[in-house]
């Protein structure tokens, strides 16, 4: 099954 | 005071039309060092950013940082009454006298940006823009999602719909194909990416921008589509990968 992560899950806010 | 001018509003025209499917309102942050924009999607799943350099416009001044909110659909329908070789002047406090003199609402908008780090990626492709564009929008005729793999001796596309698959492999160029033919890799080691078609043909929007476009890939990371602008430095989209759970 796939799943879709978002960005925030890759990045950090500044 | 802001005061941006620039001889081929057809330039600011292609920018917005490339970004406008993805976003509907951005903040133009603007600095001396030039203007920026940040900005994901609504299901933040992609991403894009963009720098136009001072250098590429004919007039650039900026006294102060400001951050300008526009609803991209209304600047697009402001920038339809210019054509491609029009000057367009973009200046916020104090006006100046024009032939005509178009007035924009700006909007606050809250916007977090996210801290990209320029690391480095396993595979970097570089390929006609419009060859990319081709193959994405022809894919998406056929599937959903494409998994783009690279290798040294080239990059494939695949995909699988309701009619079976199809399966596109571009090889690497030798070092003297002509610009707009060549296609580059650069390589640590193999890498694929499964990736939502949408997103991608989106951004393949961007395509009269740039001959070239350069896909930045490591395992498990959003991919990056970075179209270099001749004057204007970049624009470069980012796009998280499905994951098999």
């Amino acid at each position: 099954r796939e799943t879709q992560l978002r960005m925030e899950a890759f990045y950090t806010f500044n | 005071m802001l005061e941006l001018r620039l001889t081929r509003a057809g330039l600011l025209k292609k920018v917005l039309e490339s970004i406008r499917d993805l976003v509907t309102d951005a903040n133009f942050d603007c600095a001396a060092t030039g203007c920026s924009l940040q900005a994901m999607d609504s299901s933040r799943v992609a991403m894009l950013s963009l720098l136009l350099r001072p250098d590429g416009f004919e007039h650039y001044r900026c006294d102060r940082n400001i951050s300008m909110g526009m609803n991209l659909a209304n600047m697009a329908r402001m920038l339809r009454c210019a054509s491609d070789d029009d000057t367009v002047t973009i200046n916020a406090d104090d006006a100046q006298d024009k032939i005509s003199d178009y007035e924009m609402k700006l909007m606050h908008i809250t916007s977090e940006n996210l801290e990209i780090p320029e690391a480095g990626y396993e595979a970097i492709v570089k390929m006609p823009a419009s060859l990319f564009a081709r193959i994405c929008k022809d894919l998406g005729t056929i599937g959903d999602t494409v998994m783009i793999s690279v290798t040294k001796e080239g990059i494939q596309f695949f995909t699988r719909g309701d009619i079976r698959t199809a399966n596109i492999f571009c090889r690497k160029t030798t070092p003297v194909a002509k610009e707009k033919e060549a296609i580059s890799i650069e390589m640590e080691k193999p890498v694929s990416l499964t990736l939502a078609l949408r997103y991608l043909i989106s951004f393949t929007k961007a395509t009269p921008l740039a001959k070239q476009v350069t896909i930045s890939m490591s395992y498990g990371r959003p991919i990056v589509v970075e179209y270099k602008m001749e004057i204007m430095d970049h624009i470069r989209f980012y796009l998280v990968p499905k994951v098999e759970e």
